[in-house]
């Protein structure tokens, strides 16, 4: 999260940490990413988080025994103090697309199932006809996550210290939902092949200097619903430009989670 | 010196004829034909001397023991007779005819010419004995005939009477009805029926005969020809005849035998008897407390059974065993087949649990029994209910937790979303 805050203990209680441990490569891939409780035993999350990592363009998730989720985590110092979970199964989206991340959405199966309490609750998914259009322009959401808080740092740093330069303390931001066509003119008048399909929608300000960034990706952009006071999982991190994370004029895209409320009620079996 | 004619057909003439007979003549003729033909003999010729009562010449026709007739003469006087047009017909296969002249003729006469011929017996429409009669139908053939009987009766030996099969009447139940056959039409003849009446032991049997009753009797004799004998036990009664029912027999066993004979002659109405068992009593049964038995009798025999209900919210408790229902039996020795069980309240027992709920009792003494109430809820803030908000159940009359909503099924506690405990901090306008 660039330009974000410490959260407090029990401000995003849905908020997941999946660490990924891919042992098919040499050496071992490790990375990880976020994600949202839905209930007892799913968790939603962005496709690419749990895509295996081969380099071409097979689109298969990551075997579910390299994945260990956690929850109730605030500090990823003492991740042994939160609730962990093994995987009982991974879904993701059929139609993912490694090209331009159309579709960048999943679901993970815990196999056990996990007890409500004060830092351990599910967010809610669109409902609401208002909701199920998708956040408007200028709606004000909010993203957390553990993921890079300092743009000036490259990936090969990042591995190098061992991801010591990312968050230990959940970070979190109020982003703005920005107009989709202007998001979509804005990188389509770029180099290179970007697509900002229907399923995603960009937020984020102009001026740059808050931002979502690498290792926030599956975490949950929420806002609140204003009849219900309640927080709604409308988008997911999924992707963001060549520049640094915060830059002038580059806004994070995310799924559009409305677009998914009957896949994941299908595929979850439930309403 | 007869002559024997035994042919269907025949011709007898005077000696002589046609030239004047011999006196001082005597001829027989014996026509014997078989049985069911009679015989039909008439004169072509006849001219014999004429004397006072066929004193001198004469022809007799007779049978084994009956004169037909005597005739002399040409023609028909006060005194005589002559055959004339006239055919003499035999009662049976058998006819004689004697030709005698004396001593002297007055004339020259050229006495007879007579044919016969067998005729065949119409027994149908001859046999007006009852004795000898068909007993339903009658068919007539050339020299004899035959007897046959209406469906559902069997010629008896005689060729004559029609009876019926009526050895094997087996009754089981409890009571009916049994009558001789065709009653009240009359009852077949040379028949022998045996109605059995046989129930488990403990019943006694009681047979009541209607007072409609006819079975051929004798003045004198008793029931020489038809009657009904009852064999019960070792006890024996009848016969009984005429036209006064028996009336009412308590046989005093669970075993009976009735016997009916009937002969080959008769035609008198029959009769019918109802029987009913009863068994040894049992003593009378109390329902119990929140309890009832049905069917309510003021008498209860062998084989009655009673069943024992509980009220509502009440189930019986039988051996440890509840049920919805115990069923008892009067035994032929005149006790109950069990006890009657008690009526115990319906217990639905402890609520099950709810996961991530909790259960209230709404009745004091948390009692889970009929009609008891209890609540469940949801683990609050982080669980709500589904599909309502509350969930009260009570125990029904079947011993189950029920809700008006849900009958059975338990509701369930589901996450509460998109509530932190800890609310997030307002929003910091730029």
């Amino acid at each position: 999260i660039i330009g974000g805050r410490n959260a407090e203990p029990g401000f995003f209680p849905w908020q997941a940490l999946i660490v990924v441990e891919d042992m098919s490569r040499v050496p071992n891939d490790k990375w990880f990413g976020s994600g949202a409780l839905l209930s007892e035993s799913w968790v939603l999350t962005a496709a690419h988080v749990l895509r295996s990592q081969r380099r071409d363009k097979t689109v298969i998730p990551v075997s579910k025994e390299h994945v260990t989720v956690y929850l109730a985590l605030h500090d990823v110092r003492n991740k042994m103090e939160a609730v962990n979970r093994t995987v009982e199964r991974i879904i993701l989206h059929e139609e993912f697309d490694i090209q331009n991340y159309n579709h960048d959405i999943a679901l993970v199966k815990l196999k056990e199932k996990v007890t409500m309490g004060k830092y351990v609750m599910p967010v809610c998914l669109p409902q609401f006809e208002h909701e199920l259009e998708g956040p408007h322009p200028n709606t004000l959401g909010l993203v957390a996550g553990w993921g890079i808080s300092n743009p000036n740092i490259t990936m090969d740093e990042i591995i190098s210290s061992g991801m010591r330069t990312l968050s230990d303390i959940l970070q979190y931001v109020k982003l703005p939902v920005v107009l989709h066509a202007e998001c979509k003119t804005s990188y389509e008048s770029r180099s290179g092949n970007y697509s900002v399909t229907e399923n995603m929608f960009c937020a984020g300000y102009y001026e740059g200097g808050k931002d979502t960034c690498l290792g926030d990706s599956g975490g949950a952009f929420v806002i609140q619903d204003p009849g219900t006071r309640r927080w709604v999982a409308q988008g997911l991190v999924s992707w963001g430009g060549p520049e640094e994370c915060g830059s002038k004029q580059v806004y994070g895209v995310y799924t559009k989670v409305s677009n998914y409320v009957d896949w994941v009620e299908q595929k979850t079996g439930s309403s | 010196d007869a002559v024997e004619l035994t042919d269907m057909f025949g011709e007898i003439q005077s000696p002589n004829f046609p030239d004047s007979y011999p006196s001082d003549s005597e001829m027989t003729w014996n026509i014997s034909v078989p049985d069911g033909f009679k015989i039909k003999l008439y004169f072509m010729h006849f001219d014999l001397e004429s004397s006072y009562l066929c004193e001198y010449d004469y022809v007799k026709i007779e049978t084994e023991d009956q004169e037909l007739a005597t005739f002399c003469g040409r023609e028909t006087t006060d005194t005589e007779q002559a055959p004339g047009q006239q055919a003499i017909l035999s009662p049976g296969p058998y006819m004689g005819l004697t030709f005698r002249s004396d001593f002297s003729n007055e004339e020259r006469f050229t006495g007879f010419d007579a044919h016969y011929t067998a005729v065949d017996v119409d027994e149908c429409l001859e046999k007006s004995d009852e004795e000898l009669a068909c007993d339903h139908y009658c068919h007539n053939y050339i020299g004899g005939y035959y007897c046959s009987c209406r469906f559902g009766y069997i010629l008896h030996s005689d060729n004559r009477t029609c009876k019926v099969e009526c050895s094997d009447n087996l009754y089981t139940q409890r009571s009916g009805v049994i009558t001789s056959a065709d009653f009240p039409s009359p009852y077949p003849k040379s028949s022998d029926c045996l109605y059995r009446i046989e129930l488990e032991e403990g019943f006694f049997i009681t047979l009541n005969f209607e007072d409609s009753f006819d079975v051929e009797d004798h003045p004198k004799v008793t029931c020489p020809y038809d009657h009904i004998k009852i064999k019960a036990g070792q006890k024996e009664f009848g016969p009984f005849c005429g036209e006064k029912s028996p009336g009412r027999i308590e046989t005093q066993t669970n075993s009976v035998q009735i016997r009916f004979h009937s002969d080959n002659s008769g035609e008198n109405r029959g009769w019918k008897l109802s029987y009913t068992a009863i068994g040894n009593p049992c003593p009378l049964v109390q329902p119990p407390i929140n309890g009832k038995i049905e069917p309510s009798q003021a008498k209860y025999t062998f084989k009655d059974q009673v069943v024992v209900s509980c009220n509502t919210g009440y189930k019986v408790l039988k051996d440890n065993a509840e049920s919805d229902s115990f069923q008892i039996e009067c035994l032929k020795d005149g006790t109950w087949s069990n006890k009657i069980p008690v009526c115990k309240i319906a217990d639905c027992k402890a609520p099950p649990e709810l996961e991530h709920g909790f259960v209230t009792f709404s009745t004091r003494n948390n009692l889970t029994t009929y009609q008891a109430a209890i609540q469940y809820h949801c683990q609050h803030p982080y669980y709500h209910m589904a599909p309502n908000s509350t969930a009260t159940y009570t125990c029904d009359a079947l011993g189950q937790w029920r809700s008006e909503e849900l009958g059975t099924k338990l509701p369930s506690c589901r996450p509460v979303c998109g509530r932190p405990a800890r609310p997030l901090p307002g929003i910091i306008k730029r």
